[in-house]
């Protein structure tokens, strides 16, 4: 027995799914935060954030098509962790990686927020 | 994929979806 593993497929998979949120194509949830708005896909929420699981698996939630996040959320670092989502690549501004942090805090993503604190503690 | 003989295929495996139609 044998098999072709092609090893870009998950990166390939990614990158499609970035241009149908691109053209909100099947894009099924707006998330506003303060006064932005960012359509996306559940699924992709869903698989990248604890909060979003919770939400979406809710069956009282998962029918919604918007949602407010917390005031306390800062809407460029829900940007960045958006990207990140559907990129695998989290942008690091010095003045901004703390509200990254912060906010993937708030969207339980505990990996990126070990990796957050130590970029952090690195550059101190 | 225990025993099995996997084959490393690096270049694309499916379409791209363009930027705009």
């Amino acid at each position: 027995d044998s098999c072709i593993q092609f090893t870009r497929h998950a990166s390939d998979v990614l990158l499609n799914l970035n241009r149908l949120r691109s053209r909100d194509i099947l894009t099924d949830v707006t998330i506003l935060v303060n006064r932005q708005q960012f359509r996306a896909h559940k699924t992709v929420l869903m698989a990248c954030s604890g909060l979003f699981y919770s939400i979406f698996t809710d069956s009282l939630k998962c029918n919604m098509n918007a949602f407010s996040l917390d005031p306390k959320v800062d809407p460029e670092g829900f940007a960045i962790l958006l990207d990140f989502m559907y990129t695998s690549r989290l942008t690091l501004k010095e003045s901004f990686i703390v509200s990254v942090m912060n906010t993937a805090i708030y969207l339980q993503m505990d990996h990126v927020v070990d990796t957050c604190h130590r970029f952090i503690k690195s550059s101190d | 994929y225990e025993g099995v003989n996997t084959i490393k295929e690096m270049g694309r495996s499916i379409h791209e979806i363009p930027r705009k139609e």
